[in-house]
């Protein structure tokens, strides 16, 4: 099961914060559960599928973008801002909720509730699931940062082990040529003593045929 | 002994590299890895 | 300001979950103020620095010892377990607090509360704590999602590119011999080319000599 708690202003008692549990089980359009409380009562309605359809059908709208726009207005947390009005009349116990456009706002839904007889206990259960929810983000936002510090440290390690490979390439590449140059100038000094000695005997031998 | 030195000095390079026959990079490795000081 | 928010149970009503809120401004051991709910009514009590020494000397403990044991069982979420034991006495309004050990349970305190007049308030104020925490939770959360992804892909491309200049080390160490072993042996070439040539010149001058 997923829900959704958010808090919002009703237009007809806007110092109260009240507060607005949605929750569903396979998806929004398959039907979803309110829950409306103000901190003191309760209030509770299921709204089903046909309902939802219902609704779509009257507003004239596909039921898919209908759905958007109730899942935009009352979980995604976008019901805080000016985007939506809601209200709730004790009354007949009827959550309306509309939206704002420029300079005109129009019927989302209403949904008729049910005073909850027992309203601490659905009080408690919100506080639980946040609790819950609580610990939860905790325990990960732990794992994540562990993961993370995880992540920077083998970074580093890899980073300096590149670094290092980078040294060592310019460091190999330095050293062969000095060791080449070594051995192929100990060759070039062969080759000129050769020469040398080459032009010796030729001079030498000219000298003799001269004297010949 | 004197002759086996001066062949050796004919016949090879100071770092153990010959002359006359062709290297490969084996021999050129081996060489290479014996020159303590290259700088 | 710190607070928590724990569930906890009482020894006289445990089949209804109660919450306690514990808040300090610098330091438990400087104060704190106990909200206990039961979702419905709302009971809140300070807790004053001197009254903690008192409590800590009561027991002959040191202070520092007796705010841990206070942090362990009221604010580490501890209290959750069967190490401690809580009770609320709505007649004369006492929040006390036990600490079980093997076969013998200890006083670690015990609290005097005031009924508010306005539990609904109470209960608002600690929803919307609760909301806050979970977006707050939830965002950093996402941020450390984000910052993990980044690293992963950081640590890719660096592992990516040392191994590129692993690679890149043992192409060049492999190149610069074969290019070494080209130069060297067309030197050698040259070598055998003029001792070959020398020899022939010597003999030459040799056969002439006899000749003469």
């Amino acid at each position: 099961m997923e829900r959704k708690i958010s808090r919002i202003c009703l237009v007809s008692k806007p110092n109260v914060t009240h507060f607005l549990q949605v929750s569903w089980e396979k998806s929004l359009e398959s039907g979803f559960v309110i829950t409306l409380t103000d901190g003191q009562s309760a209030w509770i309605g299921t709204v089903s599928e046909s309902e939802i359809g219902q609704e779509a059908d009257d507003m004239a709208m596909e039921k898919e973008k209908y759905v958007g726009e109730l899942r935009k207005a009352l979980v995604s947390g976008a019901g805080t801002g000016d985007a939506y009005k809601f209200d709730f009349s004790e009354g007949d116990c009827c959550f309306s909720c509309e939206k704002n456009l420029k300079d005109v706002s129009f019927r989302l839904g209403s949904f008729n509730l049910e005073k909850v007889a027992n309203p601490a206990e659905v009080i408690r259960e919100l506080l639980c699931y946040c609790l819950d929810n609580i610990a939860e983000n905790q325990a990960k936002n732990e794992h994540l940062q562990k993961e993370n510090e995880r992540l920077l440290r083998d970074w580093n390690d890899v980073q300096g082990r590149f670094e290092k490979c980078v040294s060592a390439k310019e460091d190999l590449e330095t050293d062969l040529y000095k060791r080449f140059i070594l051995v192929l100038n100990e060759k070039k000094s062969k080759i000129r003593s050769l020469h040398k000695l080459l032009n010796e005997v030729q001079e030498l031998e000219k000298n003799i045929e001269r004297e010949r | 002994c004197p002759s086996t030195k001066q062949y050796f000095a004919r016949e090879y390079d100071c770092y153990g590299d010959s002359y006359f026959v062709n290297t490969d990079l084996t021999q050129l490795k081996e060489v290479f890895s014996g020159i303590k000081n290259p700088h």
